[in-house]
């Protein structure tokens, strides 16, 4: 009865809540925890001391070189057709403006391709992106392209509408990419209210000119470190359940949800087990990747560090859309260990979360399930979730601790079950 | 060996569903 032991004891036993005011203390106590910056180091130093505190086994961090970019001072406002001053949030990786910032009137496109139709217009231009939200992963390509894109046609900035399902006048930043060869122009999400605000000014034949300013920086790589702790394994602790969340975020915020959220339920399952005494065959290993959002840098690293043992992955798991009362597993993996976790999944029947989806990902696991390692996700409410993410909204008011004690058992169930198991998950 | 169900004979996967089971 380890199932229904892990989830009395974390939905309605003395471990709830735990995660959620775990949480609550470290990102009130640091903020939010960007690439590069000494708030993220100091969460990291925090949680090497929590771990250890927490009588988890093999507590260590792993060095890494990671990007530093600062946003600085910035700001937007329209001059024509009236004086409307913009709420911004720079995107990552962004070049600054001058310091009297640029100047230029506004093309607006819906597409890349309206874009590429409308070319001769966009030369000297501020080139506004109102894109329709469809998915995360499809309108994603918006705010990362969106700059390359608007300086290929010979555009001086590119403001983009935020990929964002719902909004309450709130910018969502994110990381962008520029391309060799191609100019760089500085780059920044808006909000959806005034991309579609320009957007109706231009159809009706309005003149729209900007003034953007941004004081963004690109600093040389920095130090920093993955988290590591684990239970080890009592029959093959060679063999291995990673289970994990990123421990840093965006400037904004308190990175409580992206993906403060993940990283605890990821420390929570750990501590789960070790409360109730239990040990599974495999070692459990909880990483707290750093550098995730600049496009997991940091896992990137740990990949080519540890690549040598992925035969003894017997599955890789990351939390990264969310803590909300989840929807069930993402999984990728062959038919075979597809049927075996449709099989653990039915043991969360206490919590009516036992579907198993497709596409099990995550930025810090994909390089291990491209290498054939199973691989799961946690799936959750996304209109919720994209609706606060990279945005000031991302708070622990965002947050339910009910539903991220929900989240822990599975995450717990799951990664327990799957490392105790006499087999490891076949593989493809 | 039994027939196969995803590759894995039934015995060994109905095993397995048992040994799940038993986690419950």
């Amino acid at each position: 009865d380890v199932a229904k032991a892990i989830i009395d004891l974390a939905v309605y036993g003395k471990a709830q809540n735990r995660s959620y005011e775990r949480l609550a203390l470290l990102v009130d106590t640091v903020g939010p925890r960007p690439s590069g910056s000494r708030s993220l180091e100091k969460a990291i130093q925090i949680m090497y001391q929590n771990l250890r505190e927490d009588g988890l086994e093999n507590v260590h961090l792993e060095p890494v070189k990671i990007p530093h970019w600062e946003r600085g001072e910035e700001s937007a406002v329209m001059l024509e057709p009236r004086i409307h001053r913009m709420a911004i949030l720079g995107l990552g990786s962004s070049i600054g403006t001058p310091p009297e910032g640029i100047t230029a009137e506004v093309l607006v496109v819906t597409s890349f391709e309206e874009l590429q139709r409308r070319a001769p217009e966009a030369r000297g231009k501020i080139v506004v992106y109102n894109q329709p939200y469809v998915n995360y992963s499809t309108t994603v390509q918006y705010r990362v392209q969106g700059a390359v894109e608007a300086a290929k046609v010979g555009a001086l900035a590119s403001l983009i509408r935020s990929v964002a399902s719902f909004s309450i006048y709130s910018p969502h930043t994110g990381i962008q990419e520029y391309q060799d060869g191609v100019p760089k122009i500085p780059t920044a999400c808006i909000t959806v209210e005034d991309a579609e605000m320009m957007s109706r000014m231009a159809s009706r034949g309005n003149r729209i000119v900007i003034q953007l300013k941004m004081g963004a920086k690109n600093y040389p790589d920095a130090d920093s470190f993955n988290t590591v702790a684990e239970i080890i394994g009592s029959k093959y602790p060679e063999q291995v359940v990673l289970v994990s969340g990123h421990l840093d975020s965006w400037d904004v915020g308190q990175g409580a949800m992206d993906d403060g959220g993940g990283a605890f339920i990821s420390w929570e399952a750990l501590s789960l087990i070790k409360d109730l005494g239990l040990r599974p065959k495999r070692t459990l290993r909880l990483v707290l990747w750093t550098a995730e959002e600049q496009g997991g840098v940091g896992a990137f690293q740990y990949y080519l560090l540890h690549q040598a043992n992925v035969s003894n992955y017997s599955l890789v798991m990351e939390s990264d859309l969310g803590t909300f009362l989840p929807s069930g597993l993402q999984f990728t993996g062959s038919d075979e260990a597809r049927a075996i976790v449709e099989e653990v999944m039915r043991l969360l029947q206490p919590v009516n979360v036992t579907r198993v989806f497709r596409a099990g990902e995550g930025t810090d696991i994909n390089f291990w399930i491209q290498a054939g390692v199973p691989g799961a996700s946690l799936l959750d409410d996304l209109y919720r979730y994209f609706s606060f993410h990279h945005s000031d909204g991302d708070t622990m008011t965002a947050l339910d601790p009910k539903q991220m004690n929900v989240a822990a058992a599975v995450w717990a169930v799951v990664s327990y079950v799957i490392a105790d198991m006499e087999e490891m998950l076949p593989r493809s | 060996k039994p027939i196969y169900k995803n590759d894995i004979s039934r015995r060994t996967f109905q095993e397995i569903k048992e040994e799940i089971a038993s986690y419950r």
